[in-house]
């Protein structure tokens, strides 16, 4: 379950550097 | 007499190697307890960021903020699976958790063992009566302290390898 919480939590981060990208 | 320094050799080397393996099993035991603890670090901060970033995000869509729309884009996606992500943080440190009472509890019996196998290895002087080897004893005694350090330090020997092997899987396993 800790493999399946890192490859979610690489997913998420990937949006929020999306989000922080558009934020500035 | 040769006799006696030998079975002495002997018994000093079963108990040198006892504490080699003892030292080695401590190590790898602390080793596997640390990686885990850091994880369990990383998670509370992983945690702490999650509800950051909903709260954040949360601030900005509801109060129409400049930023919202970077937020709105991304909407569907982070709804999807943020209960998911919070889950399965949740299982990992459960698991965590459940592994490193597993590994302090399961191995004891092998811990103990390994941690006390070079006290027991020089304990054989005694129980073997060694001593009695340095003075005029027939030939009977001699054969009888012999084999009864021989197969002792064999059984411990035995039994170590054991229980490292044992330790060690449980390790690898977890």
């Amino acid at each position: 379950s800790c493999e399946e919480f890192d490859e979610l939590r690489q997913l998420f981060d990937s949006v929020y550097d999306d989000i922080s990208e558009c934020v500035g | 007499g040769p006799l006696y320094e030998g079975v002495k050799l002997l018994v000093a080397d079963a108990e040198f190697q006892a504490g080699l393996t003892w030292n080695e099993t401590e190590f790898q035991l602390l080793e596997a307890v640390t990686a885990m603890r850091d994880t369990q670090t990383v998670l509370d901060d992983y945690e702490t960021l999650i509800e950051e970033r909903l709260n954040a995000r949360l601030l900005a869509t509801r109060s129409k903020s400049l930023y919202q729309h970077c937020y709105l884009q991304h909407n569907y996606v982070i709804a999807n699976f943020e209960q998911e992500l919070t889950f399965k943080l949740q299982s990992c440190r459960a698991m965590l958790t459940k592994t490193l009472a597993a590994l302090q509890n399961e191995s004891n019996i092998e811990l103990n063992f390994i941690r006390g196998a070079a006290v027991e290895a020089r304990n054989v002087l005694n129980a073997c009566n060694v001593a009695e080897l340095r003075g005029q004893e027939s030939n009977r005694d001699i054969a009888g302290i012999t084999m009864c350090v021989l197969s002792r330090i064999g059984a411990l020997d035995q039994r170590l390898s054991a229980a490292s092997e044992n330790f060690l899987d449980l390790l690898a396993t977890e």
